[in-house]
């Protein structure tokens, strides 16, 4: 099925949009002095509390802040990089005061875990993983998986990680023919990894033997999507998957998520729900994040948009604010707050 | 949007791709 014979979410007009779905909560005044690059939410250990922190990333440095109250962060620890600079922050849940990032110039070269020090409390770097990094994902039970060099010698690792940050165990999964571009944990199904790839196939793993069980080729109309989230229920896959490169029409607008539904026993694939931005509102994907069943996207415009993949229909816009236009957009891992960044490096948080 | 297109569903298919998968 192409996307045009997928069902499209409703379009209300941007008039109809509940403005009360977001609010603000707290903000961080530009707090790097430079232009952010990542932001994320996690869980920090302090004299045997466990707070929700933010963690902010721009090029040369990342910063850890914790809640002073509840408008307020200050800010308690900072890595500072000066070789090779900051691409992303890697959240990995389930893992309590340990930071991984990934470094370098347009390709990601190294993966790092950022820790404290037990005795002084100073900051530290460990280095996890070098090479032609061309994928990674946080899992849950301290995991994350990467994929290194391309087709013909590629190599999928899953590095488990002790408290110190070190990687306490290493496991291979079985590399398909095609580059992975993307990984997703599936939901429902404990030990499914699914990955695209970059010739539109979706593989599926088995965390726990490194077994590639399943490739799937996808109609060419989802082209090198990017997946942001996969559940499973009732022996079907559901996938969510941003569309970047999809072309804007008159009757479905400008398609910014699809979801689509896989059966991997026979491979069959439809798209079942396109998210498209309200009547009256421009741009495309720009970058994106989905938690459990709400996609926000970053847009072209600076604008950021939310759907809620059960209702089908975008719940929220946030135009820029004090006309600067939004650049980062993030699902907090600790509560059901958005982070929000501009361009000039202020990140917003608001109550979804 | 029908599931009927799909094929047959399994609610075990992670086990039985599993079994039938290269180890």
């Amino acid at each position: 099925h192409s996307t045009e014979q997928t069902e499209t979410a409703d379009r209300p007009a941007c008039d109809n949009l509940n403005p009360g779905n977001l609010q603000l909560v707290s903000e961080l005044k530009n707090p790097s002095s430079s232009c952010s690059v990542d932001v994320s939410a996690m869980w920090w250990e302090r004299a045997g509390a466990k707070e929700p922190c933010i963690v902010t990333a721009c090029e040369d440095v990342v910063s850890l802040w914790k809640p002073l109250n509840s408008l307020q962060w200050e800010k308690v620890h900072t890595w500072h990089f000066t070789e090779v600079p900051v691409l992303q922050i890697v959240p990995v849940p389930d893992v309590y005061n340990l930071i991984c990032v990934a470094l370098g110039s347009l390709e990601i070269r190294e993966i790092r875990a950022l820790l404290c020090s037990s005795g002084d409390d100073s900051e530290k770097q460990v280095l996890l993983k070098s090479g032609d990094i061309k994928a990674m994902l946080g899992l849950t039970k301290r995991r994350l998986v990467s994929s290194t060099g391309t087709f013909c010698n590629q190599q999928i690792q899953i590095m488990t990680f002790a408290d110190d940050g070190s990687s306490k165990d290493e496991q291979l999964l079985m590399p398909p023919d095609e580059t992975v571009l993307t990984f997703a944990e599936v939901q429902g199904t404990q030990e499914a990894l699914l990955g695209t790839t970059t010739v539109n196939s979706i593989v599926i793993w088995n965390l726990k033997t490194g077994q590639l069980l399943k490739k799937m080729h996808i109609d060419d109309s989802y082209q090198a999507s990017v997946c942001h989230g996969a559940y499973s229920e009732k022996g079907l896959l559901f996938v969510v998957v941003s569309q970047p490169c999809a072309k804007e029409s008159q009757a479905l607008g400008s398609p910014v998520f699809q979801l689509l539904v896989i059966n991997p026993k026979t491979a069959q694939s439809v798209g079942v729900l396109l998210c498209s931005l309200p009547q009256g509102q421009a741009g495309r994907f720009l970058e994106g994040d989905v938690k459990d069943h709400v996609a926000a996207a970053v847009l072209t415009s600076g604008t950021i948009a939310i759907w809620d993949l059960l209702l089908g229909h975008c719940t929220a816009l946030l135009p820029p604010v004090s006309d600067q236009s939004w650049s980062l957009v993030k699902w907090s891992g600790t509560d059901s707050h958005l982070l929000a960044g501009q361009k000039d490096g202020n990140i917003f948080i608001y109550r979804y | 949007c029908s599931t009927a297109d799909l094929g047959p569903i399994s609610l075990n298919w992670f086990e039985e791709l599993s079994s039938e998968a290269p180890p």
